[in-house]
C-alpha cells in the first residue's frame, strides 16, 4: 500500500467521522442530504460483501467494518434519531436517476459476470455519483455550513488521492483497474467546482454560499 | 489477472 492510498483512506474516514460528529454534537442533520447518505450505505454494503468471501488484511477488514457501521449510523441519525431536523423538502434529488443507470451499467460493463462482481461494479459506479443529492441540496439552499463543507472537501480529497494511488500502482506494479479509474475520475470531476468554492471561500473563513 | 478480481482497495 502506498502513501496516496493510505492518506486517501484516512481522509475518507475523516469525512465519515466528521459528518457523524457534526450531527451528533449539534443534535441536527440540517443541510445534510439523507439521500446521499443512504446511497453511500448502499455503496458500502454492495462493495464489502467480500468480507464474507475474501480475507485481505486486518487493516482492510477493520476499515470496511468501520465504514459500514458509521454509514448506517449516519442514516439512522438522519431518518430516526434526529428526523425532526432533517430538511426533507430540500432533499429532492431523484435517486432513481442515479441507481437505475448505474445498475444497468454494472450489468453491461464489468470484469466478470458474477453476482458479487456485478455488485462490486455497481457500488463503484454508484459511489461516483452518490454525492449528487448532497451537492444538489447545497445548490438549492444556496449555502452549506462550514463543517458540511469540510466534510465534502475531505470526501473529494479521498477520491483525488486514490487517482494518484492508481497512477502509482500502474507505474510501479503494472496494476490498473479501468472500471475503478474511470469512475474515480468522474467522481473527482464532480467535486472540482466544489473544491474551487471551498478554497476561495471556506478557507478564507467565509461560509460557503453560492451567488444568487 | 487474479489481482483484478481480488479488490484490495476500499
Amino acid at each position: 500500500m502506498n502513501l496516496f492510498r493510505f492518506l486517501g483512506d484516512l481522509s475518507h474516514l475523516l469525512a465519515i467521522i466528521l459528518l457523524l460528529l457534526k450531527i451528533w454534537k449539534s443534535r441536527s442533520c440540517a443541510g445534510i442530504s439523507g439521500k446521499s447518505q443512504v446511497l453511500f450505505a448502499v455503496v458500502f454494503t454492495a462493495r464489502y460483501l467480500d468480507l464474507f468471501t475474501n480475507y485481505i488484511s486486518l487493516y482492510n477488514t477493520c476499515m470496511k467494518v468501520v465504514y459500514i457501521a458509521c454509514s448506517f449510523t449516519t442514516v439512522w441519525l438522519i431518518y430516526s434519531k434526529f428526523k425532526a431536523t432533517y430538511d426533507g423538502n430540500h432533499d429532492t434529488f431523484r435517486v432513481e436517476f442515479l441507481v437505475v443507470p448505474t445498475a444497468i451499467l454494472a450489468f453491461l460493463v464489468n470484469h466478470d459476470f458474477t453476482p458479487l462482481e456485478i455488485l462490486w461494479t455497481f457500488s463503484i459506479y454508484l459511489e461516483s455519483v452518490a454525492i449528487l443529492p448532497q451537492l444538489f441540496m447545497v445548490s438549492k439552499t444556496g449555502e452549506a455550513e462550514t463543517i458540511t463543507s469540510h466534510y465534502l472537501f475531505a470526501l473529494g480529497v479521498y477520491r483525488t488521492l486514490y487517482l494518484f494511488n492508481w497512477i502509482w500502482r500502474y507505474h510501479f506494479e503494472g496494476f490498473f483497474d479501468l472500471i475503478a479509474i474511470v469512475a474515480g475520475l468522474v467522481q473527482t470531476v464532480l467535486y472540482c467546482d466544489f473544491f474551487y468554492l471551498y478554497i476561495t471561500k471556506v478557507l478564507k473563513g467565509k461560509k460557503l454560499s453560492l451567488p444568487a | 489477472q487474479d489481482t483484478i478480481f481480488t479488490h484490495d482497495e476500499l
